[in-house]
């Protein structure tokens, strides 16, 4: 799964996921990728948010919209909201993966509770992070 | 930050010890492709939605991602691709589910958003949708185009594990082949989306 959230210089957010889902699926299986608020959610207010990893688990917990509720209505940080979803929320429901998060400030967090999650961020700097593991 | 953007390739049980420098260097680059993408378009003024719209094709039209060229196979071997795509600004969004015609969905999740009253379309009907647009930007292709070896050959091993399963019959045998999966990445990677 691909995805990405980007914060342009009239303070709009916008966020966009897309992939093949899961090998072997059957039945019209879908998972959280196309699931607003799932997988993807975005909210000039909060932050816009794309998701990785196991999709049921995603569809379960609400990551997407979640972090941004988080932000909404009790006040945390980006990084405070991924956190909690993705190693606490998402952990207890044994759910694994993860998110590339940003807020209105331009504030990053990716956040994952796997091995790994390849990733990239790049700020108005122009300063250039790739990750691919822990 | 006055702007900024942030890209995922994918994640699961990936190991360094089952990289190869080169596919790194491979992964590493097309990243950094990807995400210089949008950062042009944010940094000359473009809108945060025309830059996530990019930056994901470069990712799709690649072979080393989940999603467009590298998608993974269906049980029917078949390739079923998802997106969606959300403006902040509205919070207007769309989504596609099940196409299989599509070049790009991503682009096609945004023409649900902007060019249809629904929020998210799904199988033959969303390819439908795509056609009557006409848009040189939806482009339709057969669904060989998604056709990688690689996850051809992951399919066949996950089918192969399945019926080696279901050849075990006593649930002693089930029950120690989930546990066997559970230990194994590369199954365990099958699951992700």
């Amino acid at each position: 799964t691909v995805g990405c959230v980007a914060l342009d210089k009239n303070g709009n957010i916008a966020a966009g996921t897309s992939t093949g889902g899961m090998t072997n699926k059957k039945y019209g299986r879908i998972g959280d990728a196309p699931i607003i608020g799932s997988g993807t959610y975005a909210n000039n207010a909060t932050c816009g948010v794309s998701s990785t990893g196991h999709g049921e688990y995603f569809i379960r917990a609400q990551v997407a919209y979640d972090i941004s509720a988080l932000m909404e209505y009790s006040g945390l940080t980006l990084k405070e909201a991924t956190d909690k979803v993705i190693q606490d929320k998402l952990v207890k429901l044994g759910g694994t993966g993860g998110v590339v998060a940003l807020d209105h400030y331009g504030n990053i967090s990716m956040d994952f509770n796997t091995p790994g999650m390849y990733r990239a961020m790049m700020n108005d700097k122009g300063e250039l992070v790739v990750g691919m593991y822990k | 930050n006055e702007f900024a953007i942030v890209i995922h390739g994918g994640a699961g049980t990936i190991l360094k010890e089952n990289m190869t420098p080169e596919l790194e260097q491979e992964y590493n680059a097309k990243l950094t492709e990807a995400i210089q993408t949008g950062h042009e378009i944010l940094k000359n003024g473009g809108s945060s939605m025309d830059a996530v719209e990019a930056t994901i094709r470069v990712m799709e039209d690649s072979p080393l991602f989940n999603s467009g060229k590298g998608a993974v196979f269906t049980h029917d071997g078949i390739n079923s691709l998802d997106a969606s795509f959300m403006d902040g600004q509205t919070l207007n969004a769309g989504a596609v589910a099940g196409v299989t015609t599509v070049k790009n969905p991503i682009s096609l999740a945004r023409k649900v958003m902007t060019d249809s009253e629904h929020v998210l379309l799904s199988g033959d009907g969303a390819d439908a949708f795509a056609k009557a647009l006409q848009d040189p930007n939806i482009e339709i292709v057969s669904n060989s185009y998604f056709y990688t070896e690689n996850r051809f050959k992951s399919l066949q091993r996950v089918l192969e594990r399945e019926k080696e399963t279901e050849n075990q019959a006593t649930e002693e045998n089930k029950t120690a082949m989930r546990q066997l999966e559970l230990k194994d990445p590369y199954f365990k990677d099958s699951k992700y989306g």
